[in-house]
């Protein structure tokens, strides 16, 4: 029960189902 | 194995100097082995401390500094696992392959897995419509060699950077998994962590036990910095995570460790030195049979029970790392808030020990697409403080607080059950598990 020094607290959610079929931006030779 | 000792080795990787022009295969062999001379001593102490397997960072070998022409000469034919290769036994069998018969004989010599990131490159033609000018694919590539010195795993990365140039896409994200004696290990490379295919696949399809993750992570505060990333997807995902960064403080690479589901094992974090450091840690090797295996979480459960809470405050927008976030200032030393931006309804519940007039909390609400540097769809409910008492600087990376939170309730009404609770410290230091808890309703809080 110590009183923390807090910076940051998240809860980070990640919906998958709203993704573009591929997350990085590379070279995109693929696309 | 009941259990097992991992070893991670976060690299300051020895970077080749830019060139225009291709090196020789000679010189860019001499500078792979210069880093795999690191490489080996972190092998060799690991394997001295009982360890069963180390995971060496993303782009360890030969660093990043690559246009498609100037790394062709680090590349290697990598050949599929299922050729059953022991390269230190047989290093001619695939062509010219003298960096993965390095390894092999690392892992076979010291009685250990070594894991570690390498290019690979396998020719076409024209019959094959995608593929590339020169006539070559060329791959950013995870290689396993079992203690045998055997190659019995190959990834190659889906999700690229930007900067990634020098590579190419597979086809198709790669779902790899082997069996050891520790259990089933998955292995997917830096970005990839944040994807359904390959990373949740290999997890809840494939049911490996433990996932490899060579990194070559740039720290983005406050929510996307590797350690406290890497800790929150082991604890959301339920899985041992052994990932290993590559450690440059100018470019901010930094954030290694060995992370169980229910508790960070070891980490590393260190802005100061340009020094490579190696963890150790025992795991279970099959963390779903054990009792202290977290049991899953409904994320909205506790959220979508309660009635928002009520303020006369304003809200205001703020970005952080180029999203765009609903905030509301916490202005007493206790309170309730409840801030929404679209679907998502974050509520918190805080009570501080002071309320500090030099310091400023808000907290946070995104419901969108994340578009910059990827593309990938967010949820996010954040209490943060501000780097300074201007609202402006709300989502600014900060590294100290004096304000104290003697309790702390936060949930969202998620709609994915993929969510990942983190919570830093002042000092950048990650909150030991005896601090915080998450409850099965959904509430990130305080230990009490």
């Amino acid at each position: 029960g110590a009183p923390l020094p807090v910076l940051v607290t998240a809860l980070y959610g990640r919906v998958f189902e709203k993704d573009p079929p591929r997350l990085g931006q590379g070279p995109g030779k693929l696309q | 194995l009941d259990t097992f000792i991992a070893a991670v080795y976060e690299h300051a990787v020895i970077l080749p100097n830019r060139t225009e022009t291709p090196v020789s295969k000679d010189e860019a062999l001499v500078l792979m082995n210069k880093n795999i001379d690191v490489l080996e001593k972190a092998v060799k102490l690991a394997a001295t401390q009982g360890a069963h397997i180390i995971v060496t960072p993303e782009d360890g070998i030969y660093g990043w500094v690559f246009t498609r022409e100037t790394i062709y000469p680090y590349l290697e034919d990598i050949p599929d696992p299922e050729v059953n290769w022991i390269p230190c036994r047989d290093p001619q069998r695939f062509g010219h392959a003298p960096v993965q018969e390095r390894l092999s004989c690392l892992a076979k010599d010291n009685s250990i897995y070594v894991v570690a990131n390498i290019g690979d490159k396998k020719p076409c033609n024209a019959s094959d419509p995608q593929c590339p000018r020169d006539g070559r694919y060329q791959y950013n590539t995870d290689v396993v060699f079992d203690s045998e010195g055997r190659l019995v795993a190959r990834y190659h990365k889906y999700n690229l950077f930007a900067p990634e140039v020098q590579f190419d896409f597979p086809k198709a994200s790669e779902l790899v998994t082997f069996d050891t004696p520790f259990g089933k290990l998955g292995v997917f490379t830096c970005f990839d962590i944040f994807s359904h295919d390959p990373a949740v696949v290999v997890v809840d399809e494939l049911q490996v036990d433990s996932v490899l993750l060579p990194t070559a992570w740039y720290n983005t505060l406050p929510l996307l910095s590797a350690v406290p990333f890497h800790s929150a997807w082991a604890k959301a995902l339920r899985v041992n995570l052994l990932a290993a960064n590559t450690h440059n403080t100018t470019m901010h690479m930094t954030g290694s460790g060995i992370y169980a589901p229910e508790a960070v094992k070891v980490y590393h974090y260190d802005m100061e030195t340009e020094s490579g450091q190696l963890m150790l840690s025992e795991l279970k090797s099959r963390p779903r049979r054990e009792p202290t295996y977290p049991e899953a979480v409904d994320w909205r459960a506790y959220a979508s029970s309660i009635e928002p809470f009520l303020s006369e405050q304003s809200e205001f927008q703020g970005m952080i790392y180029f999203d765009k976030f609903t905030f509301t200032e916490l202005k007493k030393n206790r309170g309730n808030y409840t801030v929404c931006q679209k679907d998502l309804c974050c509520h918190l519940t805080y009570q501080m020990s002071e309320k500090r007039s030099d310091e400023a909390f808000v907290l946070g609400a995104f419901d969108g697409l994340h578009v910059v540097e990827g593309q990938y769809y967010l949820q996010i409910c954040t209490l943060l403080k501000c780097q300074t008492t201007d609202l402006g600087t709300c989502g600014e990376p900060v590294g100290s607080a004096f304000t104290t939170f003697e309790e702390f309730s936060l949930s969202g009404t998620f709609g994915t059950s993929y969510v990942f609770p983190q919570l830093v410290l002042s000092g950048s230091q990650l909150a030991p598990e005896r601090h915080y808890e998450v409850s099965r309703d959904g509430r990130l809080r305080n230990r009490s």
